[in-house]
This record gives C-alpha cells, structure tokens and sequence, in this order.
C-alpha cells in the first residue's frame, strides 16, 4: 500500500523514514593526518588507573594506519571503531573544518559527532540552506561563549529567537579522554517544538542541504600529554589533533509530507518521490493543471493535497487566483486557460459567443456547443442564445436560425426586409 | 404547417452588394 494514500484513495501525509544522513556520504575536510606520516599521541584511562600516554603513527599511504574522512561516516561499529584524524598542529586556536553535503534538503533533527580524541573545548556548526552558498550558525559550544563566539552562555531561547544559535558550555569537558560525544538537537528548548506543524520558523530552522563543523580549539594539553595528543617530545613539542569516530545527521529528506521516499534520478541527484500532485525537488509546488488551490506544505490534520482545475475536459492549462479562491471561500481559484472545444468561462463550462449548448450533449463533450448558424439574411445578429441557441429575427422572420418566414409574412426581394406581411 | 426557409436566390442585392453573403 502507498503510505501517501488511504485505501479508499484519499490523500494522507506521507514521510521519509528517519535516517542518519550523513551515511556514506564524503565529507570534505581541511586537515587530515598522514601525509607525510606523523607521529601523534594520546592519552587514554584505564579504569581506575593511571592515564597512560600512547602514541601511534597515522600513514595515509598504509591503510592499517590510515585516518581518511570517509572513516567518518562509515558503517560504525563498536568492535572497530574508525576515527578519522587531523593532522597534529602546534598552536591553539586552531580551526580544522568538517563539511558535510547531503546533496539536497533534509529536515534534520541532530547532528552529532563521537570523538577519538578529548572532545574541541570549543566547537562551532553551521548549516547551509542553499547548498553551501550562505552559511549561518547552528550552534556554539565553549567554555567561554563570549570570548570565542560573542554569545552568552545558555541563553534562554524564547519564541521570539528560535531561530538563533545558541552557545553552550555543556560537552566541552577534556574528559572523557576518548569516546565523549557531542550531540546539537534542533529542537530541544525550543518552544513551537511541539507545535512543529504550525511553526514555519522551526521548519526553516531543521532544514538543511550542508553541515559544516568547525572545531575552533582544543583543551591545553596536561602532563603526562593531556589535551587533544599530548606532548610529545618525540615529535614537535607540543601537538594536538581533532579525532572522529562518527559524524551522524539524524533526518528525514524534506518533502514537506507529500513523499514517503527521496530517490536517485538519472543524473544521481537525490529528489522526492512526490505524490498529492506535487513535484520539485522537495514537492514544493503543484503539478501543471492542479493549481485550484495554493501549494500547502501537508500536516498531520490537513493533507492538503494540490487539486486539478475544473476545466470540463477542455483545456489543459490553468492559472490560480488568489482572489477568486478567496471570494469562494478558499475552495477553489483554478481559471482555465485557451478553453477549446467551442467553450469559455473559468471552468470552459459555457459557449463562447456564437455558440450554443447543446443539451442532448454533457457539457464536457467535446461537441457540447454548436455553432449558431444564423441565416445571413434572416438573422440581426451571429450571436444566438447560448442555451436555447436562438438566433435575433428580423421582422416577420421565425426559426432558430432565422430561416423562415413568421405565419401571414412572405419572402420579399429585400435583404434588408427579407419577409413582409401578406397584404 | 412549416414554412419554406428563405431563398437566397429571390433577394434583389442590386443596392445591398456590401451584405451579400460570400
């Protein structure tokens, strides 16, 4: 059965399953260890005992030691966990950027990245509307808003500024040393949260086509090593990497609820499979000839599936006008447009001018309207009555078409007076 | 009792020649 559909064929809102977005897609990054091969340590606990310093050696040309970016959005698994690792720098701030395309819009839910290495102490994300033309901040964390990012500390998020980024100093700890998450929910503290449906802010602000990630400094390193690789007097003094082990964008493709699937077209572009007649790339509009009413993104009380316009089988265009949807209630605003078949009007349900309904006939016959034929001579006029299909007799003249001559009027040599009355 | 349609041949179109049907 189509999700998009009840059985009895009404529409009904329809949604992409829930998934991690960023599976298996390439996420560009600025630095990554291994070339040429380096040395890097770290610290790791042990329960209860002391931290021990490790050092290993990242080789990009050696898969073993290898650290690439795809390691980030790999299949993640707790008896191998993959990281993907910076190279090591000396000073700190130290920006390394993570960039995530997800090839088009997502309405996301969290974005959330496991560590290898102690946690960034401060750590920024963005979000691209528009595939990666304009960035704007999702979220900030630090153990000192103001300084890295000029924004308070968990700042009270209201329904006038749901659509900010706020700064955290929550998950910036050094510890865990390894393994720490750090976890943005859209929309947790917002207050239309619950009221998802209806808030067009909130909508705008899951929505998404790029993540980018830019972990802005590590925690200072602590004796023996510490921070994010620790000293090592074997290499450079004084190094630090950024680790990843996962990088996962929870979401659903936006279809704006007239998809239940986004699909690969031929060129691999990712769209909606739309349904409700709908279609674009998130179902964002409405079908040629279904604009009886606005596009209207579907909610959980109303589908608001895109209708067809009454056109009575005679046209294949329409238009839609606010003004007339408005004027019926806002049921139906759809105008037909080139009505054929002999027809006018906004739904081509009447005759045009010179034309006459033929009754016999549904009006979306093809043959619905016949033409006039008044008489040349007879009639007044061309026009005849669109339902009776009466022509304008002149004087002493009778019949549909005007052909004839009225009881006690006989035909005269005069066009312009072709019956006169009988003396 | 249906009367005959008009006939076109009767018409005297001498001063009416701009209204003569094609």
């Amino acid at each position: 059965p189509d999700p998009c559909y009840e059985e009895n064929g009404t529409a009904r809102r329809c949604i992409p399953e829930f998934i991690n977005a960023a599976f298996g897609k390439e996420v560009q990054v600025s630095s990554t260890c291994g070339r040429p091969a380096s040395r890097s340590c770290s610290i790791t606990e042990r329960e209860e005992r002391p931290a021990v310093r490790s050092c290993q050696v990242c080789d990009a040309s050696d898969p073993r030691r290898a650290h690439p970016a795809s390691y980030l959005t790999d299949l993640n698994s707790a008896h191998n966990l993959t990281c993907w690792q910076s190279e090591n720098f000396h000073h700190s701030p130290h920006n390394v950027t993570l960039t995530l395309s997800l090839g088009k819009k997502f309405e996301i839910t969290y974005v959330s990245l496991q560590f290898c290495s102690p946690r960034p102490e401060s750590l920024a994300i963005y979000k691209s509307m528009d595939y990666g033309r304009n960035w704007t901040p999702y979220q900030f964390y630090s153990s000192q808003c103001r300084k890295m990012y000029n924004r308070p500390n968990k700042a009270a998020i209201t329904k006038q500024n749901e659509q900010e980024a706020l700064c955290t100093d929550g998950h910036t700890d050094l510890y865990p040393l390894s393994g720490g998450l750090i976890a943005f929910s859209t929309l947790d503290g917002r207050p239309s949260g619950k009221d998802f449906d209806n808030s067009p802010v909130l909508q705008d602000w899951v929505t998404v086509t790029d993540i980018r990630v830019v972990f802005s400094r590590p925690h200072f390193p602590r004796e023996p090593g510490g921070g994010g690789g620790g000293k090592d007097e074997d290499t450079a003094a004084g190094s630090y990497f950024y680790a990843v082990g996962e990088f996962q964008v929870g979401g659903r493709c936006k279809c704006n609820g007239h998809a239940a699937r986004c699909m690969k077209e031929k060129e691999g572009k990712l769209v909606c499979d739309c349904k409700h007649n709908t279609e674009g790339p998130e179902c964002d509009r409405c079908k040629p000839f279904h604009y009886d009413r606005p596009w209207q993104r579907a909610s959980n009380r109303e589908t608001n599936e895109c209708l067809a316009c009454n056109c009575n089988l005679h046209a294949r265009r329409c238009r839609f006008n606010m003004e007339l949807y408005k004027l019926s209630g806002r049921k139906s605003g759809g105008v037909c447009l080139n009505c054929r078949h002999n027809t006018a009007g906004r739904h081509c349900h009447y005759c045009k001018e010179g034309f006459y309904r033929d009754l016999t006939k549904a009006i979306t016959h093809r043959k619905a309207c016949k033409a006039c034929d008044c008489h040349p001579v007879g009639a007044a006029g061309k026009t005849c009555n669109q339902t009776t299909g009466q022509c304008p007799c002149k004087d002493g003249v009778t019949g549909i078409t005007c052909n004839r001559c009225a009881k006690g009027y006989q035909q005269s040599r005069s066009p312009v007076a072709p019956c006169i009355k009988i003396p | 009792d249906v009367m005959p349609t008009l006939d076109m041949a009767l018409f005297d179109w001498t001063d009416y020649e701009d209204l003569k049907p094609a």
